[in-house]
């Protein structure tokens, strides 16, 4: 079985835009191995 | 007697042959998925190849046999053998038998063993308020911020798109009309008709939503593909505090989605039984998709007990309309916090 998410979240207001302090970024890697409650992004 | 002779040294030579056919056929597969893991560990894609057996899947009716296992796996079992099934079981898939919320002798079927609850504190919630945790146990296969034209990619060479996995989203027509204005900012060239399908086709091809205030961040759409391997926990928690406006049943087939699967059959995730949960979170849009496989072929949701998936039907067409319900109270639908159990996919 698999779970898909897809949610909104903030992104640069400009491309190549780093300080943005409020981006979305996941945590997790591809391959990785998680559990319930583990962060994915933040 | 040299007929008789010669036949019963023509039984085991075949046999003999069937044998040795099959075990050449087994270890060229083992070759195969050694060298296919060995070049993901390098970083290497796997590319999509569809094969003769991605070709017979389809033919054969994997519902029935999804429901047949579930009755099998639902069936009663003895007292004194359930912890030798589960320990086998266990051993099989690596499955934790410490973290079962009950000693086995209760669990009275596999199916039952299967959606396991588990002890208290095995799975601590990130406390962090700012972040998304993860709603399952499993392995992360894909994950990014989706692109124009709205494509999750399931290998390389072949990508779904999400506006079917999901059916048509009530999100992306009313942030189109919502923004309306910014959009046709950002496309100066697009005319404004006022017609919601030429406004559903401009958010289909820009994923971005611009926020009204202009302080605000700008918004963009992201995903999250999680595998979940037979002897994970099956249970589904909600990865953030969220609404959940809307569920959608869309009444699939049911392949296999390990990774095998992923790699020959195409539309996987968008032809099999799923369940769509859809909803907003602080940040905007929210949806949950729970995808059905041939032995865990149905999916039991706690916030509507009376839906029942994975049902026999005397014609199923893949291309009709996913059954759909609105939560009431309409605009706020359920309240779920981060991390309460949603969902469990069942055996068959």
């Amino acid at each position: 079985s698999t779970v898909v998410l897809v949610f909104q979240a903030p992104i640069p207001k400009l491309a190549g835009d780093k300080s943005a302090s409020s981006e979305f970024k996941f945590s997790v890697g591809r391959g990785d191995r998680i559990r319930v409650g583990e962060p994915l992004g933040r | 007697s040299s007929r008789s002779e010669g036949n019963s040294y023509l039984v085991p030579g075949a046999t003999m042959a069937t044998i040795v056919m099959l075990g050449a056929l087994h270890a060229r597969r083992l070759y195969d998925d050694k060298k296919l893991e060995e070049a993901r560990d390098k970083g290497a894609e796997l590319e999509f190849q569809p094969d003769v057996k991605a070709t017979f899947l389809r033919l054969l009716p994997l519902r029935s046999i999804s429901r047949f296992w579930g009755s099998l796996t639902g069936m009663e079992l003895p007292i004194w053998l359930r912890p030798h099934v589960y320990r086998a079981w266990a051993r099989a898939f690596h499955s934790n038998l410490e973290e079962a919320a009950k000693p086995l002798e209760e669990y009275a079927s596999l199916r039952e063993f299967f959606v396991r609850t588990l002890k208290e504190d095995c799975r601590p919630i990130h406390s962090d308020p700012c972040c998304l945790i993860s709603p399952v146990d499993g392995t992360v296969l894909r994950f990014g911020e989706l692109k124009e034209g709205m494509m999750i990619e399931q290998v390389k060479g072949f990508s779904y798109s999400v506006s079917s996995l999901l059916g048509t989203s009530s999100f992306l027509t009313v942030k189109a009309e919502e923004d309306v204005q910014q959009e046709s900012i950002v496309q100066e060239k697009t005319p404004r008709d006022g017609n919601k399908k030429s406004w559903w086709r401009i958010a289909l091809a820009s994923p971005k939503v611009r926020d009204p205030m202009p302080t605000c961040p700008m918004k963009g759409l992201f995903y999250c593909v999680l595998y979940l391997h037979p002897g994970d926990y099956h249970r589904i928690h909600s990865p953030v505090d969220w609404n959940v406006l809307a569920r959608r049943h869309f009444s699939g087939r049911l392949f296999p989605v390990n990774e095998r699967a992923t790699r020959t059959i195409g539309n996987l995730y968008v032809e099999n039984e799923r369940v769509v949960l859809e909803g907003r979170w602080e940040e905007g849009f929210m949806a949950m998709a729970a995808i059905g496989a041939t032995n865990i072929g149905s999916i039991e949701l706690f916030i509507e007990p009376a839906l029942r998936t994975n049902r026999p039907k005397k014609k199923l067409l893949h291309s009709e309309p996913p059954e759909e319900r609105i939560y009431e109270p309409e605009g706020v639908g359920v309240m779920l916090k981060k991390g309460d159990e949603i969902a469990a996919f069942n055996m068959g």
